[in-house]
């Protein structure tokens, strides 16, 4: 069965024990342990090795592997924090954690932030948010001109660009987010509230465990 | 057409790659 040798449980690369990740996250030990139901579902979609690779992150996203999208693409490199092109199980909580409904607005703000600067200068650009426009608008129904496309981007930059230096820095997409709190809409996943009655599988192991079944 | 009112980061946050939650529809 599968690829473990014995009845001993082999823990994949960057597996990190459930009470040491809820201890750093939002989540309890039980949710983590739920989360990692899910984890093993996305990271043996293609290939089963207990990580969660580009392909698979866009299969579980868009059910089809070959999407190339560059918000998702984003995600996966913010997700993948020791920068080596997957994302293991304790990445993948403490990513996760930001989206929590519990989790603290700032850390949703700075992860919102980080994945906007594109080329990660410590600056959201206007090209950057322009390329980001166009990225969206191509995988829309929505088309807009260019002269559209760059009137937004004024309009944007006005209100944004407080400092008029062309940029937004953090102070500046803080006090955006903060007038506009719908664009932290994305930065909240209501499933995480109950990812323990999403994923129960775990619970049905705990209580034969306990041999209370 | 209709004026667009939305501000480009309104815009960007309608990305699919962005919905994380289809993640969780496995």
């Amino acid at each position: 069965m599968g690829c473990f040798h014995s009845k001993k449980n082999k823990v994949p690369p960057g597996y990190e024990d459930p009470s040491i990740l809820a201890s750093e996250t939002t989540f309890s030990v039980s949710e983590v342990e739920a989360l990692y139901e899910l984890f093993k579902k996305i990271s043996s979609s293609v290939v089963n090795d207990g990580l969660i690779h580009k392909e698979e992150f866009q299969l579980a996203l868009f059910k089809n592997r070959k999407r190339e999208n560059l918000f998702a693409d984003r995600v996966f490199d913010l997700f993948d924090l020791k920068q080596n092109g997957v994302i293991d199980f304790s990445e993948f909580v403490r990513s996760l954690s930001v989206f929590h409904p519990n989790a603290p607005l700032e850390d949703k703000i700075v992860f919102a932030f980080r994945l906007y600067d594109l080329r990660q200068t410590g600056y959201i650009e206007r090209e950057e948010v322009k390329q980001m426009v166009v990225a969206l608008l191509s995988e829309s129904d929505m088309k807009l001109s260019d002269e559209v496309i760059e009137s937004i981007l004024d309009k944007t930059f006005v209100e944004a660009d407080t400092k008029h230096d062309g940029r937004i820095d953090l102070d500046e997409w803080k006090s955006l987010v903060l007038r506009h709190p719908s664009l932290m809409k994305n930065m909240t996943l209501p499933y995480l509230k109950d990812i323990t009655t999403t994923f129960p599988s775990f619970i049905f192991h705990s209580e034969l465990d306990d041999g209370s079944a | 057409s209709k004026p667009v009112t939305m501000n480009a980061f309104e815009l960007i946050s309608l990305s699919s790659g962005l919905n994380l939650s289809s993640l969780f529809e496995t």
